[in-house]
């Protein structure tokens, strides 16, 4: 998994054409609201489960 | 019968209807246990078709379209096909034709147990569809139809498999040893580090790195007559066969506010790795 296609990946996934450019100041201080970090770990515990095929 | 590569399971007759004909093989222990099927051929005898009919028959070079389909008998008693092999055969020939069900077998190995045998319905028709006048395909009969129980070109179902012990590959590498070239197809602990790649940084939140894994190593190859009896199948590699997604936090901008959004990227970590070749059949998964 090379870093281009970490990228790639990312950015066909939010459909974006580059990665946004965000200051320090734009993230400073920014909370991870409940109910998001719950949809994350959610996520993160049905992703160990989920087995969708390889090649 | 006999042979020391590949198991052998002779078929029962069961039942038919005009062109189509059911057979029935158990199969319980008929597959040895960590072993990968790759491939199953059901081989039916074809009869000699007596000179007389063959002379009154036109036009010449008359064929049959037989068609192959796994059946499986549903708990509620319903029945559902799945086509899984069908080719022309001509009227003119005799001898054991080979059909290559291994779909089927691997549609078998999902079934919840206990296992009901393998049904192959086995259907002869016209070569194409339409108002043609000949009936040449009701020519074309298979062993099952003459003798029964003579013995004589029962259907018989070959299983090809190879012992994943030998074959295989071995799960999670061993992080004492370094990978050479020796080293049996295993997985391989790697670290993606997002906090080290300048395009995250301030915009994936989480998380800051993850185990994606790889798949390394070499695959032991099939010796070359059993390598010969695939030609279809490119050399077996070590590569994920299961993967992953992962979720990620990003900072969304939206009107001039920074907001936390969750994604899901699939297939990003490996979590399992096989030895498998190009040209090998992607199972099917079976439909609830």
């Amino acid at each position: 998994l090379s870093e281009e296609q970490l990228l790639g990946r990312l950015l066909q996934r939010l459909q974006l054409r580059e990665a946004p450019v965000l200051d320090r100041a734009d993230v400073e201080g920014l909370a991870v609201p409940a109910h998001v970090r719950a949809q994350y770990v959610a996520l993160l515990q049905r992703s160990r489960g989920d087995r969708s095929r390889g090649k | 019968r006999f042979s020391q590569n590949f198991r052998e399971v002779a078929g029962r007759f069961l039942g038919s209807e005009a062109d189509t004909h059911l057979l029935v093989f158990g199969m319980e222990q008929r597959l040895p246990p960590n072993s990968e099927l790759v491939q199953a051929a059901l081989r039916l005898f074809q009869e000699p078709v007596p000179a007389a009919a063959l002379h009154r028959l036109s036009p010449r070079g008359a064929q049959a379209l037989v068609t192959v389909e796994w059946l499986r008998v549903r708990d509620d008693g319903s029945n559902r096909t799945s086509l899984v092999d069908s080719r022309l055969v001509s009227v003119h020939e005799s001898g054991w034709k080979t059909f290559d069900v291994t779909e089927a077998v691997n549609f078998w190995q999902q079934l919840s147990r206990p296992r009901q045998p393998l049904l192959l319905q086995v259907s002869v028709q016209r070569e194409r569809l339409g108002p043609q006048p000949s009936g040449a395909h009701r020519l074309v009969r298979f062993a099952w139809q003459g003798a029964r129980g003579a013995g004589h070109g029962e259907p018989r179902l070959e299983l090809h498999t190879l012992d994943l012990s030998d074959y295989g590959a071995q799960g999670d590498c061993d992080p004492e040893t370094p990978v050479t070239e020796g080293t049996r197809c295993c997985r391989q602990e790697m670290y993606v580090d997002l906090q080290g790649m300048k395009w995250a940084e301030n915009w994936v939140l989480e998380p800051p790195g993850f185990l994606a894994y790889e798949c390394v190593g070499t695959c032991l190859q099939p010796p070359g007559p059993l390598a010969a009896q695939w030609p279809f199948l490119g050399p077996r590699q070590c590569i994920p066969s299961e993967m992953a997604s992962l979720p990620v936090i990003v900072s969304v901008r939206e009107g001039g506010r920074t907001r936390p959004q969750v994604v899901s990227l699939p297939n990003m970590r490996v979590q399992k790795c096989s030895c498998a070749s190009d040209g090998a059949l992607m199972p099917r998964r079976l439909e609830p």
